[in-house]
């Protein structure tokens, strides 16, 4: 564990915690993605299934735990709690298209085949693409609430930090994982022209437009 | 060599 880790995993929990408190005191999912939440509950499942085959640390056991619940709830606020509130019509992102994809770059590049293995890939390359639907979102209806904007900047935040890490794992602990590297690099691009908007206007109060 | 005996990292 190196300090860039830590602030990684700390900010995608605040990330979480950030969009569960959105959605739970508006009442509203408004402006979120179902289909990019969908993602994430499937990404985590996917990944953590060593919880039942590998035990690392209670630190990362607890972690794991936390966002495969917090996934699941946010999925169920969305899909069941506050249904009425789900824009639906503009969260149409074509889905097959990049879960096709990290199908079978999982099954060129991978590890071993080993098939927890290979679902920890294919969750490794869908997380990398898992907001594209919020993006998507967020272009067609031209705007996101100030919270979302700080929900997205955790997130990204989240992998941009463990880009950090892995460059010092890389010198420090000579620990080097292609797989996770070409994702997060990936991972971090989408969110590059968000940051840019976030912090060139939400960061100076205004709201956050497409341009 | 990767260390595929469990990923350490979330």
């Amino acid at each position: 564990m190196n300090i860039f880790r830590l602030a990684g995993d700390l900010s995608h929990v605040v990330a979480i915690f950030l969009l569960l408190w959105k959605i739970w005191t508006t009442r509203s999912c408004k402006g979120i993605s179902l289909r990019s939440q969908g993602l994430f509950a499937l990404v985590f499942t996917l990944r953590y299934l060593d919880l039942f085959t590998t035990y690392i640390s209670l630190y990362n056991t607890v972690m794991k735990i936390l966002f495969i619940t917090s996934s699941y709830g946010t999925c169920y606020l969305i899909f069941k709690k506050f249904r009425a509130t789900y824009d639906h019509n503009v969260d149409n992102f074509p889905l097959q298209y990049p879960l096709g994809a990290c199908v079978i770059l999982a099954l060129i590049f991978n590890h071993s085949w080993d098939p927890v293995e290979l679902l920890w890939t294919v969750s490794i390359y869908l997380e990398s693409v898992a907001i594209m639907p919020q993006l998507w979102m967020i272009q067609k209806t031209g705007e996101a609430e100030s919270v979302t904007s700080h929900y997205l900047f955790a997130l990204g935040a989240y992998r941009a930090l463990y880009l950090l890490n892995w460059v010092y794992r890389y010198f420090e602990e000579d620990h080097f994982d292609a797989i996770v590297v070409f994702a997060g690099i990936i991972q971090t691009v989408l969110y590059c022209d968000f940051f840019y908007l976030y912090i060139t206007k939400v960061l100076r109060g205004q709201r956050l437009k497409m341009p | 060599e990767d260390d595929i005996e469990g990923h350490d990292e979330l």
